[in-house]
């Protein structure tokens, strides 16, 4: 490794994104936000280094997507070449900014691999902001020459020898193990929450009439930044990627999800959206869109928005093996592009088609081990990658095998 | 040359890229002196041995096409050491 460039000396490091992609429907400017805000969380999760997105002009961090000269000293030079750049910390004033060539075919998770992955540009050149040089290491993401993908966003973990060089800049996070080694899968580098949960929330006492996690019927169960939520009334509780409860009290869901009504007895299904990474909320006719914990403007909206039927629906969730979200309603599914906007033609279809999927679906949610899971009454149902079968052995109970029960 | 099947304008680009990525001083802006051989001969090893080719020391296909890999815009030379070779040359 070269030696380290300079580091920040303060920890709280500020980012906008300045100017955007030029337009593309696959690339949208809230994905492009969601990728900044994943890349660089890639780097936070491993460090004492914290990041939040401003709208000023005086972010350290200053993002944008400009071609040819513009007047940094470092001209792209059109479709290949080079790509992206940004600036080592320090006291310049284009110190952390970061640079990409508006002429490279940006694209993110692209099926068929064409284009410049702008995650993992991303991930790389904030390597540079907060001050990592380039290295030979074969296993490293600061290699100078593009690599490809590196999949999906929230589930990159940097390679050991990039960790050790931020650990040598910067020390380790308070939730990092010092004793972690590489290729050790049970010492991960990465801490469970992802979504913004302080303490007081958790240790509010629930009400009396909150619900039994071990005896409740789920209203809806998701998967949302890489956790699993389960809602049942007013309540939900959530579990880490590892499958860690977090509390083994619920917590209330109008004072964790800002915005929904705090008169919503419960919620009908819950999915965060493929691409930008917004959670939907349904009950009834309605739905709400959240980005992160707070709801969007103009919310809430029919459900006929999707093409869907009027009576609501029992379970929505992304499919990891087309990305497409799949809608249940009592013995009917319908399959919608998040990317389009659209419902597929040719739908709803008899949801006999998911073997051994019963009907009327409390709710379904994906998994991180690339299985769909299916839940009713207190039982779930698991389907293995792209089958459309349930796997032999179900159904489980959910008590046991999800929330800590006996 | 570099190597039999170099064209000049391979060699050039060659030349540029090593210069832009650090390993090579640019040419003196004054004399416009060129680099010697094995100045030339050095920064190719090194290019090589960085981006996990044989280091052979000569511009060949394989060189070239790791040289039109797109990439990141900063140097592989972290700033000192770029800033050594310029007070060297």
């Amino acid at each position: 490794a070269l030696v380290a460039q300079n580091k920040w000396s303060k920890r709280h490091l500020s980012w906008r994104i300045r100017t955007f992609p030029k337009e593309s429907p696959l690339l949208g400017r809230d994905t492009v936000r969601a990728l900044m805000y994943y890349a660089l969380k890639v780097w936070s999760d491993i460090s004492p280094l914290n990041f939040h997105e401003v709208a000023g002009n005086d972010a350290d961090i200053q993002i944008d997507f400009t071609k040819a000269d513009h007047n940094d000293g470092y001209p792209f030079d059109g479709p290949g070449g080079t790509v992206a750049h940004a600036f080592f910390p320090g006291e310049r004033f284009t110190a952390g900014d970061t640079h990409f060539d508006d002429d490279e075919a940006w694209t993110f998770r692209s099926p068929d691999s064409h284009g410049m992955d702008l995650f993992a540009v991303a991930v790389h050149e904030f390597g540079h902001a907060i001050g990592l040089a380039h290295t030979s290491a074969i296993e490293s993401i600061m290699r100078p020459y593009y690599q490809g993908p590196v999949g999906d966003p929230l589930k990159y973990n940097l390679p050991y020898e990039d960790k050790v060089r931020v650990w040598q800049l910067y020390g380790v996070s308070d939730s990092v193990s010092h004793t972690a080694q590489p290729d050790d899968p049970s010492q991960t580098a990465d801490p469970p929450v992802l979504l913004d949960l302080p303490e007081n929330r958790s240790t509010v006492p629930p009400a009396r009439d909150s619900p039994d996690r071990c005896t409740s019927h789920f209203d809806a169960v998701a998967q949302i930044r890489g956790e699993a939520f389960f809602f049942k009334g007013k309540y939900f509780w959530r579990l880490t990627r590892e499958k860690h409860l977090v509390s083994l009290r619920p917590a209330q869901i109008h004072r964790f999800w800002r915005g929904l009504p705090t008169n919503l007895d419960s919620v009908d299904a819950v999915y965060e959206r493929p691409g930008d990474h917004k959670i939907v909320f349904f009950k009834g006719l309605k739905y709400w869109i959240f980005k992160d914990n707070n709801v969007e403007e103009g919310y809430p909206r029919p459900i006929s928005d999707f093409g869907l039927p009027m009576e609501g629906v029992d379970a929505a969730f992304v499919w990891l093996h087309n990305d497409k979200t799949y809608f249940f309603k009592d013995n009917h599914y319908w399959r919608y592009d998040d990317h389009l906007r659209r419902m597929d033609l040719g739908y709803p279809k008899d949801s006999t088609l998911w073997k051994g999927v019963p009907p009327q679906l409390d709710d379904a949610m994906r998994w991180s081990d690339d299985s769909s899971y299916f839940f009713k009454g207190k039982e779930y149902w698991r389907v293995v990658g792209s089958d459309m079968e349930v796997e032999a052995g179900y159904p489980r109970p959910i008590g046991k095998d999800w929330l800590v029960c006996t | 040359r570099a190597a039999p099947s170099l064209t000049a304008e391979q060699m050039d680009m060659g030349v540029d890229w090593l210069s832009k990525y650090g390993y090579l001083p640019p040419p003196d802006p004054v004399t416009g002196q060129l680099q010697t051989k094995e100045a030339l001969t050095k920064a190719i090893k090194a290019m090589q041995k960085f981006g996990g080719l044989e280091e052979t020391g000569v511009l060949d296909q394989a060189t070239l096409g790791l040289m039109k890999t797109p990439r990141c815009s900063l140097p592989d030379l972290s700033e000192t050491e770029v800033m050594v070779g310029r007070r060297r040359r």
